[in-house]
């Protein structure tokens, strides 16, 4: 039996949107401790991790673990029945076909039911190693949306540049070339800060397409963290108040 | 410019 009522349901509708357009079917594994997914993009250069602790639901059950194999797009489809403003509850029994979701307003006193048929999903599931980054850059979400926004209109690819004073965003394209630079600001308005950690310089490009997709996650956190090895690929991190982190891995691009 | 592939990083689980 698995249970667990999330009170600001918009965040869990937020998470399904930020995710829907790099996965389609997804395992959603559930634990006594919380639920956790990890799913790659079909043409496997991208990949989404959600953790979510049971300590951010109002209530959380879960007596085993259980694998609950859903449609991404369809659980999308389900959302859009939830207001904004509606708790959500999540249901499966043991063995079960179909998850069941619950949207409750408890001003209006309307609740919206569905049972969602679960799937089969024959997924890979890779091994991430732990990583000690080199550089990490903590950036306002919506500055990184609009910057990865305003160069993917000039060329398909970014290069990013850490060292320790800046952070720098460069594209070269049939346009011409150029580059946004963010030095380290620890001003007292937290929303303008960029906090750069770089204990070794990093400069990998990455298609701006799949940045894009992920910051789509940018309304679940006020900051995005951008995590770099010269040898690995990108992390970009949303942490979800109270309740966990999303976190989207993506390969960089090799010059041939 | 070639798009490396996650699974060349990470092995599966």
């Amino acid at each position: 039996m698995f249970e667990a009522k999330l009170t600001e349901g918009l965040i869990l509708k937020k998470i399904v949107e930020s995710i829907k357009d790099i996965v389609t079917d997804v395992n959603i594994d559930i634990s006594p401790s919380g639920i956790s997914l990890q799913a790659m993009d079909s043409s496997h250069v991208a990949l989404v991790s959600l953790n979510l602790s049971m300590d951010g639901f109002e209530h959380y059950r879960a007596d085993t673990n259980m694998v609950l194999g859903v449609s991404i797009a369809n659980l999308a489809k389900v959302m859009k029945l939830a207001d904004n403003n509606d708790q959500i509850t999540l249901q499966a029994d043991q063995e079960a076909t179909h998850l069941k979701i619950i949207f409750e307003n408890p001003k209006t006193e309307r609740t919206t039911e569905f049972n969602l048929n679960l799937i089969t999903i024959d997924s890979e599931h890779l091994a991430i190693p732990e990583t000690e980054y080199s550089s990490v850059v903590t950036i306002n979400s919506g500055e990184f949306s609009k910057i990865c926004k305003e160069l993917f209109s000039l060329s398909e690819t970014v290069q990013i540049t850490t060292n320790t004073d800046y952070v720098q965003f460069s594209v070269e394209g049939e346009v011409g070339s150029g580059q946004v630079r963010l030095g380290h600001n620890d001003s007292e308005k937290k929303e303008d800060q960029t906090i750069l950690e770089v204990s070794e310089s990093v400069q990998q490009q990455f298609a701006i397409r799949y940045l894009n997709m992920f910051n789509k996650a940018s309304t679940l956190s006020s900051f995005t963290r951008l995590c770099l090895h010269q040898e690995q690929p990108l992390v970009v991190e949303f942490k979800i108040d109270n309740l966990g982190v999303l976190k989207y891995f993506l390969a960089p691009k090799i010059s041939d | 410019m070639q798009q490396k592939a996650l699974t060349s990083f990470f092995s599966s689980a």
